[in-house]
């Protein structure tokens, strides 16, 4: 229904607010309804990077587009937790700052989402007590090893077969 | 929900049963390029209800089924299953049986069948699965599992009986999983919420409300 | 052609005049995300006379102007030369000069009128470029500049002079370069080339042949 | 012309295959005339990485069909040297073995191509001769800071100001 639609909206946008802050060290994300008087109407996404003008987001750049998308996704997950969340290589396009605050994200909201990440960003693994290697030992068929480590250092003592 | 367990068979590039136990906490999949990682995403996504194989990075359904290798033959079918948590509500609905049993495709809903006898069509005949099964089913657990056939027919199971793509379509109804879900981003689509229409916008916030 | 120096001013988010020299060697440009990396791709695509805005990631060609900041107001000009090293037939066809002068827009090109009077249309009236251009021009060298006002009008002009759009390509015919060139390969669009239509693969080999 | 068009398939057809070869260190890469009796036909590829089987290229993983559209980009080189060649973030999804064949393969082609890399991978520039930072110290306009280093192992000692 309308009414339900309009309290998700302005819910989910109050936390795109937030989470843009915390991605990007401050600036302004937003959601604005293209059209306000039509019922049915699109929705539009503002982005302003700190120290930056407002400006349309198909100006922002490849790590920029990507940090705005995962801002988007996390408001939306604080407002209807999902149970688990696949992320596949999300973090390819961030530089070294911006993984730091992306895993700073995920692993805060891990306590209600379950997260599967796709990486080869040693950083965002580090996050991970959890983590699976796949393999191709016999060409063309994949086989899993599994890797369970409490607290990150131990990533330095992965077994040879799984160090990729 | 919780996602508790990952099984695969002869999906893509996953010939030999593998499973995947998942904690509470976050998991990271690793591996060189080309070793199966997104593949695990297309399983997930699949099982789920995915009908389109371009969502799947395929021509057709046929290329989601183990095709082989120089030392090994293509397999005929494709399963995956996917067990989740759930304390509640889902107990009532779907009562836990201990074995899966192959159910002629087409029919109806785990709960319909359970209830009355089902009147059998023209030409049902049983398609025995091609591995004995090893899923069990536990209280408070339910199991979901797809399975594709060369032939093209697919079957749909909760936790061993046979249903249909509706009836795991309303098991996730308003948790955002489900095909093209808001909660599975493919590789190199992170920023398709950005360049996507206003109006497929809408359809993300009026799925999560 | 080997290509010297890359000069631009007031594009994108380069406000003020900036200056890249290469060597012969491989370049690497680094830096943290949103700093302007793929803004200086587009700087290059953009000068060999890329003409859709969308392919420099804008929605309107004057996106492609400084906008302004905070603290900084919007500039009215966005200007681009390339120097590239040309020892051989390029300097029959354009005498070098020594100062770059500004033509009215849409005059032939720079060939055309050193050789005879042009005629004058209604309405030109000479613009005066916004900053006087440090370029200089020496032997063996081609300089080629683009320059776009708020107004919507774009000037071309090679070692100084005006020129149309089809003198630039004119001389990057069979190069590679040149707008959509599968020389410059953008953010994201690597995979392009797998997933685009075969009869576009074919005029990529075609425009190589 | 025709015959020209079929010239520079067949030479560029065959650097493919070694360009792909070099890349995934094995297997066969090919262009194939989707309509072999047709003047104008258009071009389809084939890829086939060490012990897979023959497939469509649209079920390769998103590092192999970079791998496979930078080899036919080097074999068009080959044929048709350009003056330039800007690559932007291509590495962002190779892992790093494959990295290090892109980095050779861009170190060979140096001699007839000047590249230009942007890129966030520290493998990466340690190839390049030559690196530019990008800075917006005053936010919202780009300024350069140039590093010239003539040796690799030089990179280390890069003025702090150039640290991304
Ligand atoms: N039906 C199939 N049968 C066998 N192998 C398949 C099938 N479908 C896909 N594959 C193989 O799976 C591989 C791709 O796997 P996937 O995309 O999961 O790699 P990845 O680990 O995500 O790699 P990257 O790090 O490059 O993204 C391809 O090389 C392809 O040959
Ligand atoms: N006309 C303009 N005026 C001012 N700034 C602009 C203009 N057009 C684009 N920008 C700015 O340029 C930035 C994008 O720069 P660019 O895409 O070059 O970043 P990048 O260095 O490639 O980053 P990444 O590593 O994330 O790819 C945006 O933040 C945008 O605000
Ligand atoms: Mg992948
Ligand atoms: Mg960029």
């Amino acid at each position: 229904s309308r009414r339900q639609f309009l309290e998700a909206f302005q819910a989910i946008n109050a936390n795109f607010a937030e989470t843009f802050r915390t991605l990007f060290g401050g600036g302004v994300g937003a959601m604005r309804l293209s059209d306000e008087s039509d019922p049915e109407s699109g929705i539009d996404l503002v982005a302003q990077p700190p120290g930056k003008r407002l400006q349309n987001v198909l100006l922002l750049s490849g790590g920029e587009k990507a940090l705005v998308a995962l801002a988007l996704l996390i408001a939306i997950f604080r407002y209807t937790p999902s149970p688990f969340c696949i992320l596949d290589e999300v973090d390819a396009p961030l530089d070294d700052s911006n993984v730091e605050r992306f895993t700073r994200m995920i692993r805060a909201m891990s306590q209600t989402t379950q997260f599967i990440l796709m990486t080869h960003n040693k950083r965002t693994m580090e996050i991970c007590p959890l983590m699976y290697g796949v393999t191709m030992e016999e060409p063309g068929v994949s086989k899993l090893v599994s890797v369970r480590f409490e607290t990150p250092q131990d990533a330095d003592e992965l077994p040879a077969a799984a160090s990729f | 929900f919780k996602l508790k367990r990952v099984e695969l068979i002869g999906f893509k590039s996953f010939a030999d049963r593998t499973r995947l136990e998942f904690g509470s906490g976050t998991a990271a999949v690793v591996g060189p390029n080309g070793c199966g990682k997104s593949n695990l995403g297309d399983a997930i996504n699949w099982v789920l209800g995915e009908q389109s194989p371009r969502s799947l990075r395929g021509d057709r359904m046929a290329d989601l089924i183990f095709n082989g290798t120089r030392l090994r033959p293509a397999t005929s079918m494709a399963e995956v299953s996917l067990t989740l948590l759930d304390a509640t509500a889902l107990e009532a609905k779907h009562p836990v049986r201990a074995i899966p049993i192959a159910v002629p495709a087409g029919t109806t809903s785990a709960a319909e069948s359970a209830g009355a006898a089902t009147e059998v069509e023209d030409g049902d005949v049983p398609v025995a699965p091609q591995v004995p099964s090893r899923l069990h089913f536990r209280d408070g657990e339910i199991v979901i599992t797809r399975r594709l056939f060369r032939s093209g027919e697919s079957e749909y199971l909760i936790n061993g009986d046979a249903c249909r793509l509706r009836d795991i379509q309303d098991l996730f109804m308003g948790t955002g999983l489900g095909p093209d879900s808001y909660a599975i981003i493919e590789q190199g689509r992170i920023g398709q919420i950005l360049s996507s229409k206003p109006s497929d916008r809408r359809s993300i916030i009026e799925e999560a409300a």
